[in-house]
């Protein structure tokens, strides 16, 4: 493992635990969309499933089952325990709209046509626009907490760290797989509108506001 | 080198 790839994990690792950790003390899920938690939630579970089929390391298998483990936890905080909080009305974006045409992609556009890598490659492409749910809703109140850009930023910087971990096992390992890798591209775009403005107010102390 | 059954990447 390179250390982009190190440091790409334990980025998302503290993404996933910001945003429980936000949750669990203020008691409240307002602002954050469970939409893009359940989706997270199936993208880890359809990825994953060679947890059942095939051991790479305790490393990767820790980490695995870490991810998922978490964003089920999320989930039951904003559907069950926290529901109250739960800001159903901004939450609006039609999930269908992502999951469907992702499944379709998947089905027609994959390494392998069978069924643990037809899910695999789904989880891939859902990961890359699994976000949206949570930046619509940004953009339709027009603001987020501080913590929220701190979970957005650093799962952020895990997509756009793996970009450089596969140009290094590109050049050293002389390993690339176009669907992640394309997929990864388009996922780490649609945070660049996002890194502008944690770059331009949050890191200097303002509140992260959108033009009204 | 792709496509095998268990992914090493998470």
């Amino acid at each position: 493992m390179n250390i982009f790839r190190g440091i790409a994990d334990f980025s998302h690792l503290a993404a996933i635990i910001i945003l429980l950790h936000k949750i669990w003390k203020s008691r409240s899920c307002a602002g954050i969309s469970g939409k893009s938690q359940i989706l997270f939630a199936i993208v880890f579970t359809t990825r994953y499933l060679d947890l059942l089929t095939s051991f790479i390391s305790l490393y990767n298998t820790s980490m695995k089952v870490i991810y998922i483990s978490c964003s089920y936890a999320t989930v039951y905080l904003i559907y069950m325990k926290f529901r109250a909080t739960y800001d159903g009305n901004h939450d609006s974006f039609r999930v269908e709209f992502l999951v469907v045409p992702v499944g379709g992609l998947a089905v027609l556009i994959n390494h392998d046509f069978a069924l643990l890598e037809i899910l695999w490659t789904f989880s891939i492409y859902l990961e890359s626009v699994a976000i949206l749910p949570q930046l619509f809703m940004i953009s339709k109140t027009g603001e987020a907490e501080t913590i929220t850009t701190h979970y957005l930023f650093c799962l952020g910087l895990y997509r756009a760290l793996y970009l450089f971990n596969w140009i290094w096992r590109f050049y050293f390992e002389g390993f690339f797989d176009m669907i992640a890798i394309v997929a990864g591209l388009v996922q780490t775009v649609l945070y660049c509108d996002f890194f502008y403005l944690y770059v331009t107010k949050v890191l200097k102390g303002k509140k992260l506001s959108l033009p009204a | 080198e792709f496509n095998i059954y268990g992914h090493d990447e998470l």
